[in-house]
């Protein structure tokens, strides 16, 4: 490409692009080793050119690059070897025409990103359907594949607007699925990362539709399985809204009581780690509100028969600004704390 | 009687992504 004049560039991008459309077999090692390579440097190339270049981006460049693109990405994913499949315990599948796949989403990134790209020719080629496929490609069990679709849906969800409310409405779709039917979904955290940026930015005062996404997704995500796939994710989904509009700390704590977990167990620490990561960030003014149900649980926490849950519950103890808001409420809260307390005092070492 | 300690605000974690400005005009 950097060979020949630049007024025959566009033309060559074109030829190289409809190039790098033939996807070869990647299960079989040792087939077409010359001309993988071959398409290896062309996309390599194709990464530098969208990088450097300027005036490249032609009104006939935009459809190339989505087909090219939707040729290498779109594709079946390979089943899961188990259904249960479990992120922290089991090796991923790693995809195995990675060399090339991964060059195709670096140049796809670069050219969202390019200074010449212009979403209002590009929504033509990128559109609902186009994004649907993308997110289902979200369910990939291999990491690497996932990181590059959550920095490509970011780019999209900033430059299409009218693609933002279609795609907040199938990932709460995928949320839904995965809380009421399959308990299975690779790329949540990332899509929960994608909307803690979305949140992150959301206007004041906040609309009922995103109240609602609070409340009828967000919270009924607090499953077991979740919380011990993308706590992080999930509790900076929740603590943006909190920090956007403090009134909404009462439905928030309150829906999480609804789904605490309903046996003693290890669950349980993970549920008071979460809430420990809420009531950080909690208002004095809204903790008075919902501290009678919040404690009367943490009460029965701390004389959990189940020793790992019991402490973890006393650990609010340690910390100052929780401490800060039981001692100036000690009113209310003492007397739902003190049989527990008083009762564990006797035994336990804590 | 000793001040009371203000909320933490959240750190942003490490995944963070920067924040995408939500346009106002954006039908629902």
């Amino acid at each position: 490409l950097k060979d020949v004049p630049a007024a025959e560039q566009p033309e060559l991008f074109l030829k190289k692009l409809q190039q790098c459309s033939f996807i070869f077999d990647f299960m079989d090692t040792l087939s077409d080793l010359k001309m993988k390579e071959y398409k290896r440097s062309t996309l390599n190339e194709l990464v530098d050119y969208v990088t450097i270049s300027r005036g490249y981006l032609t009104e006939q460049a935009y459809p190339e690059v989505v087909r090219t693109v939707s040729y290498n990405i779109f594709r079946t994913l390979p089943p899961s070897d188990s259904n249960e499949f479990d992120p922290e315990e089991d090796e991923p599948t790693l995809e195995a025409s990675w060399p090339h796949l991964q060059l195709v989403y670096e140049f796809f990134i670069r050219f969202l990103e390019s200074q010449e790209f212009q979403p209002s020719i590009a929504k033509k080629y990128i559109d609902q359907k186009f994004v649907l496929q993308l997110l289902e490609l979200f369910d990939s069990e291999d990491p690497r594949e996932r990181d590059y679709l959550k920095t490509v849906l970011h780019r999209i969800y900033g430059k299409f607007l009218g693609l933002r409310a279609f795609i907040r409405k199938q990932i709460n779709n995928i949320f839904l699925r995965f809380v009421y039917e399959t308990e299975h979904f690779n790329g949540v955290a990332e899509l929960l990362e994608i909307l803690g940026s979305i949140i992150n930015g959301f206007a004041l005062p906040l609309k009922a539709e995103h109240k609602q996404f609070l409340v009828k997704v967000l919270i009924p995500l607090h499953t077991v399985r979740s919380l011990s796939l993308f706590h992080a994710q999930l509790a900076y989904c929740i603590v943006q809204f909190l920090e956007k509009d403090p009134t909404l700390t009462e439905p928030v704590i309150r829906g999480l009581l609804k789904f605490w977990p309903k046996t003693c167990s290890q669950k349980e620490v993970m549920y008071l780690g979460e809430l420990e990561e809420i009531l950080d960030v909690i208002e004095p003014s809204q903790f008075v509100k919902i501290q009678e149900p919040l404690f009367k649980q943490i009460s029965r926490c701390v004389s959990s028969p189940h020793f790992q849950v019991a402490e973890r519950a006393l650990y609010y103890w340690n910390n100052e600004y929780i401490m800060s808001l039981i001692e100036e409420n000690s009113n209310v809260i003492l007397p739902i704390m003190f049989a527990s307390l008083y009762r564990i005092s006797k035994e336990h070492w804590n | 009687p000793q001040k009371r300690l203000k909320p933490l605000k959240s750190p942003a974690p490490p995944f963070a992504m920067p924040p995408i400005k939500e346009d106002r005009f954006e039908k629902a």
